[in-house]
């Protein structure tokens, strides 16, 4: 574990005499590395490292009497404050329907994550709606209205080749219904499609969803910089969604998502069933990064 | 530093960024910089890099997947992978391949598990004009494989493709699924599967040098398919994997239509981690 390594490094250190600022750096640059292997991007570990740095030096760990502890602390420390500190939940409109719109790439856990959000949301006296937008994707469609069976909510579909008149017309189903919240799940998608990018542009202006969430897959590496940055210029992104975090990924994305989206990362997908969802909780994923 | 053949130590940096930046992990990295830096000073060291690069790939001798006049008929491949790597879409593509270059296709929905899988592959099935097994949901997968490689057998099939259900490589019930499934087909055919895929997507970190260990500690796997390279990641975990592991890729997923498949080209893939 960190706490064991850094112990470890530490004793060494001071074994070898009076803990210098050359040990500090030393003990930054094992952070670095391990967050490297953890999936943090390149440069959110430099500016991670170098802040890591700085506060072991401000805060006296050189002339504590466990510095190994005592940096670990202040690492695990700038962990959980970079991801967000608290948890961040759904906002609902007092105006219903809340929309949502779930957007990211290919097999992210989009669709899946929809239904779970449903799931999530449901309770006795609230409506919600899954309306599926993506129209290119060989049986996306069913896939959504076999979910929302399985939720046991409203399920909306519209044969058209617009997806922004889906999303519209989903909008005013939802009105006349008196849904509450309804959720849009979109294609998958990458980041630098022009095109496909203009359509979830069209989407957010013609239907001005009160949470445009982006699902990112847990596993992902470096790209989520890239991801996160196009996403975050193409659309107001009100929060993050990492999926397939029950696997053995460490997660290390989910640092770059929130630095560079500015958003909080609001669930995380923790397998295939639609209760896997649970909300973000920086303590948790800071101890998963750290390993 | 493109034509140097000697760099100093920020160029060094420089190049240890690129290649993190690509997913190649901070212990693959240090060890081709190091190689690097003990190469053929003759060379630039960028050319050295290549070289390095260009070997470990190499690592496996089988790295060119045949796609045409088969002799041990019909071929059965079995295709696995995570959630969401590309497996379904990538049998479709593939299928499209064999059609394209004279074999007879069929394609197995041994994913009885996700919603609305088994008409995603039929959907692909019609698109491809290739024949299709399937069962209704929640059918067990082993005995899909089976129906499958049976039907192969009596419709003068030249290739099975078999489809199977997204696993994290972590959840032990599930490898133990996808044993079953092998050992079936084993059964059913001496010398099935011919070929086992590993689908992974690019845009996956360190986690999938994890995903290939497990995955080739359950079943044999005679090759990866490195899906989502249209995108901006890189995959340069692949390095890790064809250094510890010595699996060929032997398929790259260029995008999400059927004629998006290629064969994996390692000069290529090289390029493109060096940007
Ligand atoms: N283990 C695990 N699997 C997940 C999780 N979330 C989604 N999945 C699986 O990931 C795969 C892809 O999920 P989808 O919901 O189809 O992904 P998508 O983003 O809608 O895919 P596209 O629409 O093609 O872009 C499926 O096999 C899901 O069951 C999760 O949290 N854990
Ligand atoms: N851009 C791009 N998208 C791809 C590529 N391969 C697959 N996809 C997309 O990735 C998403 C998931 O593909 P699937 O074929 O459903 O993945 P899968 O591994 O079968 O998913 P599960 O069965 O749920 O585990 C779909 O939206 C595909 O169109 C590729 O090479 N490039
Ligand atoms: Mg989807
Ligand atoms: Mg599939």
């Amino acid at each position: 574990s960190l706490t064991e390594k850094f112990t470890g490094l530490f004793k060494d250190l001071s074994g070898q005499g009076k803990l210098s600022e050359a040990n500090i750096k030393e003990a930054s640059a094992r952070v670095r590395r391990a967050l490297l292997e953890a999936d943090v991007n390149y440069k959110v570990v430099k500016d991670f490292a170098a802040a890591v740095e700085a506060r072991a030096l401000g805060e006296d760990v050189l002339t504590s009497i466990t510095p190994g502890q005592k940096f670990v602390k202040i690492v695990y420390d700038q962990m959980v404050e970079t991801l967000g500190s608290v948890n961040q939940p759904l906002a609902l409109s007092p105006q219903p329907p809340t929309v949502i719109m779930v957007c990211g790439l290919q097999g992210s856990g989009k669709t899946t994550t929809c239904a779970k959000l449903a799931k999530h949301l449901s309770k006795p006296g609230r409506r919600i709606m899954l309306a599926a937008a993506d129209i290119y994707r060989p049986a996306a469609v069913q896939q959504l209205e076999i979910l929302s069976k399985q939720v046991g909510c409203d399920f909306f579909k519209l044969d058209s080749t617009d997806v922004a008149q889906i999303c519209q017309e989903a909008k005013q189903e939802a009105v006349k219904k008196l849904i509450d919240v309804l959720i849009l799940d979109t294609a998958g998608r990458l980041h630098i499609d022009t095109e496909m990018m203009a359509e979830l542009e069209r989407v957010q202006k013609t239907v001005k969803p009160q949470e445009i969430l982006l699902v990112v897959d847990g596993m992902t590496g470096q790209d989520a910089v890239n991801i996160a940055t196009e996403f975050s210029k193409a659309l107001p992104l009100s929060g993050v969604i990492m999926t397939k975090l029950d696997g053995d990924a460490r997660g290390g994305a989910a640092l770059s998502l929130k630095v560079i989206s500015g958003q909080p990362i609001k669930f995380i997908g923790v397998g295939e069933k639609l209760s896997a969802l649970e909300e973000f909780h920086p303590s948790r994923v800071a101890s998963r990064i750290l390993g | 530093f493109t034509g140097k053949k000697a760099l100093s130590a920020s160029e060094y940096g420089e190049l240890e960024e690129l290649l993190l930046l690509a997913d190649v992990g901070p212990r693959a990295a240090e060890k081709l910089l190091g190689s690097v830096k003990n190469g053929d000073q003759e060379l630039t060291a960028i050319e050295r890099l290549k070289r390095e690069m260009l070997a470990i790939l190499a690592a496996n001798s089988n790295c060119k997947l045949q796609i045409a006049n088969f002799s041990d008929k019909p071929q059965v491949w079995l295709i696995a992978g995570v959630n969401g790597s590309g497996k379904t879409t990538t049998i479709g593509k593939l299928g499209n391949m064999l059609t394209a270059n004279g074999s007879k296709v069929m394609l197995a929905a041994a994913d009885t598990y996700r919603a609305a899988a088994i008409e995603q592959l039929e959907l692909w099935s019609k698109k491809i004009g290739a024949g299709f097994v399937g069962s209704a949901p929640g059918a067990d997968p082993a005995s899909v494989a089976f129906d499958a490689v049976s039907a192969a057998m009596s419709q003068k099939t030249d290739v099975l493709l078999i489809d199977t259900a997204g696993r994290l490589h972590t959840q032990k019930h599930l490898r133990d699924e996808l044993v079953k499934v092998h050992s079936t087909i084993a059964k059913k055919m001496p010398g099935a599967p011919h070929q086992t895929l590993l689908v992974l997507d690019a845009t996956t970190g360190q986690n999938a040098l994890s995903q290939a260990r497990l995955f080739s500690e359950a079943i044999p796997i005679s090759g990866i398919v490195l899906t989502k390279l249209d995108g901006t990641a890189k995959g340069g975990i692949m390095l890790a994997i064809a250094q510890e592991l010595k699996l060929p890729v032997v398929l790259a997923g260029v995008g999400e239509g059927v004629g998006d498949l290629k064969v994996f080209d390692a000069e290529e893939f090289v390029e493109g981690v060096l940007g």
